[in-house]
């Protein structure tokens, strides 16, 4: 996971997710 | 709940995923290739892996939008996307790519015909991404559907690495039955339009690994800059 913190990061920052 | 037990629909308005999907759908970039460089093929790779990188930030805030999409636990998530981003990005030029003949839509601002592509050490990558636009362009792509393949490419990554098998392809169910959905009201005439679509997604797929493993070669040469994210995503295929 250390190798992908970039993409970790945007993932846990990114708004309003949408659930069905 | 279920669509088909409601009474008969009339428009393309009722299916609710694949409307979440046409309102994620991110804006165009513009590929803005630096005035500063001289041309040649240094600054073709250059303008790419920039407009892949933004691309990129792009893509990731669209796959939090996916309905299910952020159910998934992160690690899940972020299996799809180290996977699957490829083929986004491609899928997207590919769709930006139909109404031109033999030429391939970066951006707006970027177009790339065969001797451009050449001379960028890309002709290869181009003639296989064209064979995608070309299948896609005798079936007539709509808008709908190319979102919804795309989610489908992104659930359906084959990632080694998924914890919840079972949650993704509850994901993998819901986007496959909008798909099914969707042709069955507005391709009724072709009861077989869902599956063609989904018998293009291992051309993507292999043109996908082509265009990665290329990049990381030009990675390896060290004679292109690359952004960060672009970096991360090339390392971990």
């Amino acid at each position: 996971k250390e190798k992908h913190k970039i993409l970790h990061r945007l993932l846990q920052n990114s708004s309003s997710p949408v659930d069905l | 709940q279920h669509h088909r037990n409601r009474s008969p629909r009339s428009s393309k308005d009722e299916n609710k995923v694949v409307n979440l999907l046409l309102e994620a759908e991110p804006e165009r970039v513009c590929a803005m290739p630096d005035p500063a460089l001289p041309d040649g093929d240094i600054k073709a790779l250059t303008t790419l892996c920039d407009l892949a990188d933004r691309e990129l930030m792009l893509n990731i805030s669209w796959a939090k939008h996916l309905p299910g999409f952020s159910s998934l636990c992160l690690s899940d998530q972020m299996s799809l996307l180290q996977s699957a981003w490829m083929e986004i990005l491609i899928l997207r030029v590919v769709f930006r790519s139909l109404p031109c003949e033999d030429r391939l839509v970066f951006a707006d601002d970027y177009v790339m015909d065969a001797e451009q592509a050449k001379s960028a050490g890309l002709l290869e990558l181009h003639l296989a991404i064209l064979q995608l636009v070309r299948r896609y362009r005798s079936m007539g792509l709509e808008r709908e559907e190319f979102v919804t393949l795309k989610a489908i490419a992104l659930a359906n990554s084959d990632s080694m690495h998924i914890e919840d098998v079972e949650a993704v392809q509850v994901l993998q169910d819901s986007l496959h039955e909008a798909l099914l959905d969707y042709e069955s009201v507005v391709h009724a005439e072709d009861p077989r339009r869902a599956g063609k679509l989904i018998m293009t997604l291992p051309l993507l797929r292999q043109t996908s690994a082509k265009a990665v493993r290329h990049f990381c070669s030009i990675k390896q040469d060290g004679r292109v800059p690359m952004h960060k994210l672009f970096l991360e995503l090339l390392e971990a295929n």
